[in-house]
């Protein structure tokens, strides 16, 4: 018996003196939630394809991560996502891009891998396709949680903030024409 | 963004991520994710891979394929060609980031060159570990 799974969880934001002990103990217990999923399929002889679709929609679903239901805003508000699964015994690979009313772009990913003679499929029509393939669109609202949009607040001030100082500043960058 | 690795009993490596991208992006800025042999790669003769980070990094680097292409025309180990590509090929791009792998002898790596990565993995015996800083 030779199996084994690894899983991620993101590395963007991580700031040691933001993590407070309950903070840790979601994410771990999130990060073990997801493990177990994966490691389940393959302590049962499941494939090694299988176990990394079941570990990533575990954490797809957790709002404490950013994918599926807990992604981060855009600048225009909405939450756009990507994908992408690969089988390494045939070099199958599927991919989605820009998906907006996917509730786990990666079930749609392997979607494409296994339903479709494309790689990567974005937008609409990618979209359009999980309909056709008999997927479920789901509501913006699906995504929603309040530490993402108070990020994308915090952003959009520290943005505004920047670039009224930009426009004072002799020396600013935009201003440097040759 | 969340990422998967295996290796199941068949010798069979598969990956899979993620994303919800960065917040505040604009103009359809489309990350490292779906972008095969960037962000997700796998192939049993080498090993599978999912990373995170500074998407525009990762994808000049084409940080997953990197690594399978070194163990494949080198013959480095997965953890010499992951250590190579993150530590020092991404960071002197300016890139933070990171990854999981595992290749087809079951080897797992996860190295990363910012301040944390959630991460973990679990063996066939039962053992394993979740962390998320470096220590």
């Amino acid at each position: 018996m030779n199996f084994a799974i690894a899983i991620h969880g993101g590395a963007g934001t991580i700031r040691r003196q933001f993590m407070t002990p309950e903070k840790e103990a979601e994410y771990r217990a999130g990060l073990a939630e997801s493990l177990e999923a994966g490691y389940g399929i393959l302590r049962h002889g499941g494939s090694a394809l299988d176990a990394v679709m079941k570990a990533v929609i575990a954490m797809e679903n957790n709002p404490l991560f950013n994918a599926g239901k807990g992604a981060v805003f855009t600048h225009e508000g909405t939450n756009e996502q990507d994908a992408c699964v690969m089988d390494g015994s045939t070099r199958a690979v599927g991919a989605v891009a820009a998906v907006k009313h996917i509730a786990s772009p990666v079930t749609l990913a392997r979607m494409v891998m296994e339903r479709s003679k494309h790689v990567l499929l974005c937008g609409e029509g990618a979209e359009r396709f999980a309909v056709a393939n008999g997927m479920t669109l789901v509501e913006p609202e699906y995504f929603y949680t309040k530490q993402r949009w108070d990020q994308l607040q915090l952003a959009l001030k520290e943005e505004a903030r920047e670039h009224k100082q930009e426009a004072q500043l002799d020396h600013s960058d935009h201003k440097k024409m040759g | 963004t969340v990422g998967a690795v295996a290796l199941d009993n068949h010798g069979n490596l598969a990956a899979a991520t993620s994303t919800g991208g960065m917040t505040n992006k604009r103009y359809g800025r489309i990350g490292d994710t779906p972008i095969i042999g960037a962000g997700t790669y796998a192939d049993n003769a080498t090993c599978a891979i999912s990373a995170t980070g500074v998407g525009e990094f990762i994808m000049r680097a084409v940080l997953a394929h990197d690594i399978a292409a070194l163990m494949q025309y080198k013959n480095m180990t997965l953890a010499d060609a992951a250590n190579l590509v993150v530590m020092e090929k991404l960071t002197a791009l300016g890139g933070s980031g990171g990854l999981v792998a595992i290749d087809w002898d079951g080897n797992i790596v996860m190295p990363f060159n910012s301040e944390g990565m959630y991460r973990g993995y679990k063996l066939a015996d039962g053992t394993g570990e979740i962390a998320i800083f470096k220590d």
